[in-house]
C-alpha cells in the first residue's frame, strides 16, 4: 500500500515567527541541525518559510531582516498526501521541503528531500 | 538494472577554492541556486565542502572566514556506485549531498537528496 507524507514527516518541526531575527533563525538551524524553518503565527498557522539558502542570500545581498528573506507564498502538503505527490511538488518548484499542514493551515510537520532519499536507502 | 550515481548526478558542479570568502560562496549559491559547494584545489581535487547550513552557522556564531566553516573530512562517492549506497551514506552522516570523485579525488559531479527524491517523483 501507499506511503503517505504522515508516515515519513518530522512531527512538530522547529519554527520561527515573523519577529524573529536572521541571527535567531540561524541559531535555531544550527541547534536543531536543520535547513528549513516554517514561519508561523501565534497560533501555529503557516505564514512563510525561511531556509539556510535564504540566510546565505542575506549574506550575499546584505539583507538584515527576516522579513526581507523569508518566502511568503509557501507550498505545503497535507498529511494524507502520497510521498510521490510531495516529491513531484518539490521537484516542480525546485524546493527541498514542504511544511505539512491541516486544512486550517496549522503546521503539523515538515517533509524534506532528505526523508524521501532515506526511502531509497532502505529499498535494497 | 541498477541506477548508478553517474545516471543522476549534476556534472561539473559549481565549486569554490580555499581562498574564497564566505560572501563569494554565498553569492555563488544564490546565482547557481544550490546549497552545496565542493571546495577544490587548483587542479580540481576535493579538499572539503561548504553548504548553506555552514553559512548559516557563520551568521549564528559570527565566523568570518570560509576556512572556519568548511568541512574538511568530506564524504564522497564514485560515479559507478549505486544510488542506494549513496542514499545510505547520506542518511548515515545526516548530510544532503556527496561530491562525486574519480579515484584520484578529482571532482566530477555532485549528487544530492534532491536528485534522489526526484526518482520517487517519477516512480508513479
Ligand atoms: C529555489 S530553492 C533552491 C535551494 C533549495 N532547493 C532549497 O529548497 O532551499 C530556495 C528558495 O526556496 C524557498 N522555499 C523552500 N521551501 C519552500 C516551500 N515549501 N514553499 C515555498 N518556497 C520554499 C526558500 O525560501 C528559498 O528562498
Ligand atoms: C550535519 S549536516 C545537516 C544539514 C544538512 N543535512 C546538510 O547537509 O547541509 C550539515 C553539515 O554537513 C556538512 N556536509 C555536507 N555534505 C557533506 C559531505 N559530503 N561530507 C562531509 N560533510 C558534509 C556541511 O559542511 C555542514 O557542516
Amino acid at each position: 500500500s501507499e506511503t503517505l507524507v504522515v508516515d515519513v514527516m518530522t512531527i512538530n518541526p522547529a519554527t520561527v515567527t515573523e519577529n524573529s531575527s536572521i541571527e535567531e533563525a540561524a541559531e535555531l538551524m544550527l541547534d536543531e541541525k536543520v535547513t528549513h524553518l516554517p514561519v508561523v503565527s501565534e497560533d501555529d498557522k503557516i505564514l512563510g518559510i525561511v531556509t539556510a539558502w535564504d540566510i546565505s542570500k542575506a549574506v550575499a545581498l546584505k539583507y538584515n531582516k527576516l522579513d526581507e528573506i523569508m518566502t511568503r507564498d509557501v507550498i505545503t502538503t497535507l498529511p494524507q498526501d502520497s510521498i510521490e505527490s510531495a516529491a513531484r511538488k518539490m521537484r516542480k518548484h525546485n524546493i527541498s521541503s514542504l511544511p505539512v499542514v491541516n486544512d486550517q493551515g496549522r503546521v503539523l510537520g515538515l517533509i524534506t528531500t532528505d526523508h524521501l532519499s532515506t526511502l531509497i536507502a532502505k529499498d535494497k
